[in-house]
């Protein structure tokens, strides 16, 4: 097992290996940094959460990735930027001051089922692992799951296609949990989740293609955030509304997130720089985390700076 | 452990919404098995589609003789995997 404080943040690491280094960084910031278990998966791995917190139930941030098993820059870059989170803690004054005000929850691997099925037999695997009665066909794909206009456009009813929204909305254990979670906390000021891949900085609505309330807010907040990511390495990004930057799709966390109350949701997709899809090769994790972290801390910034 | 050895990515570029309606019926051809990484939306968006090894030549043919414009992203899938799977062995050595 690779021993804390050595851990290679540019690998792509199985999800054991990813446990393993979330207990590590646990173990090594001990007055930050905990772990939460909200559920388990469908094939019963558990889902690990974890909070960065000063003390106090305080107002919170949440952060997810993965959730599409196979875009495995999503999780390595998560688990870089928990890392980062605690040893910034101190003596960054900025991430200071926000884990002086604010919670973080972070979920590196939304979908370990799929995860761990990308590593063993489907590289390609995209949806969870849940078996349906009646379907040889498994697996529901997790963005499409949510109560958000649930099996609405570009959502699909078919169990064998990857963006099949499953048989009612939270039905996948994964999702509910999260859900179940938020709920229960209740003072969630932002959800954000990170995909791969095309350069992306998105906020609501994609099951709609009309403007959020806070639409003008979100799109300052996520240009200042795009330009951040921008300036470290030049990787470009286009910012605006799911619906008009990809598609219509229904059932996407950050429009549940969004119709729940939380104001600041956004969804990046992160890089491929054109020539690797979802196969983005293990040297570009680190480049890639670097910016992205400054495109999430841009937006952590104006939610520890704008309370509601 | 599922392989794909001489599976390509294809980058295609739609210049029309008639292109965009031929793509999506493409991706409705469940026996084709083709993966679309980026679906198509607009009309200069790129789409990446995964084709598997033995419908390679079948998908060119017919994007060719629709004249729809494509190129060649990933030339074997497998390839990419084989130095991904070595560098974690790596990593983990």
């Amino acid at each position: 097992r690779e021993r804390g404080g050595n851990f290679n943040f540019g690998a792509y690491h199985t999800l054991d290996e990813i446990y393993q280094e979330m207990d590590n960084l646990v173990a090594e910031h001990p007055g930050l940094v905990s772990k939460v278990n909200i559920g388990s998966s469908f094939e019963n791995r558990p889902m690990n959460v974890l909070k960065f917190s000063t003390g106090g139930d305080k107002p919170a941030i949440w952060l997810d990735a993965g959730i599409h098993a196979r875009e495995w820059v999503t999780q390595a870059t998560a688990l870089w930027t928990a890392n980062k989170l605690a040893s910034d803690y101190g003596t960054d004054p900025s991430i200071t001051s926000l884990l002086d005000t604010l919670d973080i929850f972070l979920l590196p691997v939304t979908n370990p089922d799929g995860y761990a099925y990308s590593h063993t037999t489907n590289r390609m695997w995209r949806k969870t692992r849940s078996k349906l009665s009646g379907s040889f066909c498994a697996g529901v794909d997790p963005n499409r799951n949510w109560d958000a206009n649930f099996g609405g456009p570009g959502a699909s009813s078919s169990p064998c296609s990857d963006s099949y929204h499953g048989p009612k909305a939270n039905s996948e254990v994964e999702v509910k949990s999260i859900v179940d979670f938020i709920k229960s906390h209740g003072q969630i000021k932002a959800f954000l989740t990170l995909h791969s891949y095309s350069q992306l900085l998105m906020y609501p609505y994609g099951y709609k293609c009309t403007k959020p309330a806070n639409s003008d807010e979100l799109d300052e907040v996520a240009q200042k955030a795009a330009k951040s990511l921008t300036g470290l390495h030049g990787t470009k990004y286009k910012v605006g509304p799911i619906c008009s930057v990809i598609y219509q799709a229904s059932g996407g966390s950050i429009d549940w997130a969004y119709d729940i109350g939380i104001k600041y949701s956004f969804a990046f997709e992160l890089r491929d720089t054109g020539s690797y899809g979802f196969l983005l090769p293990a040297k570009q994790i680190l480049p890639t985390a670097e910016e992205t972290w400054l495109g999430l801390k841009t937006i952590m910034e104006h939610v520890r700076d704008h309370p509601y | 452990q599922e392989t794909f050895v001489g599976d390509q990515v294809l980058e295609i570029i739609p210049s029309n919404e008639e292109q965009i309606t031929t793509l999506m019926q493409l991706e409705a051809e469940e026996h084709l098995q083709l993966d679309f990484w980026k679906s198509p939306t607009i009309p200069r968006q790129r789409v990446h589609v995964r084709v598997p090894f033995s419908n390679v030549q079948t998908v060119k043919v017919f994007l060719e003789s629709q004249g729809i414009a494509y190129s060649i992203m990933v030339e074997d899938v497998q390839v990419l995997l084989d130095q991904e799977r070595e560098e974690m062995l790596l990593n983990q050595r």
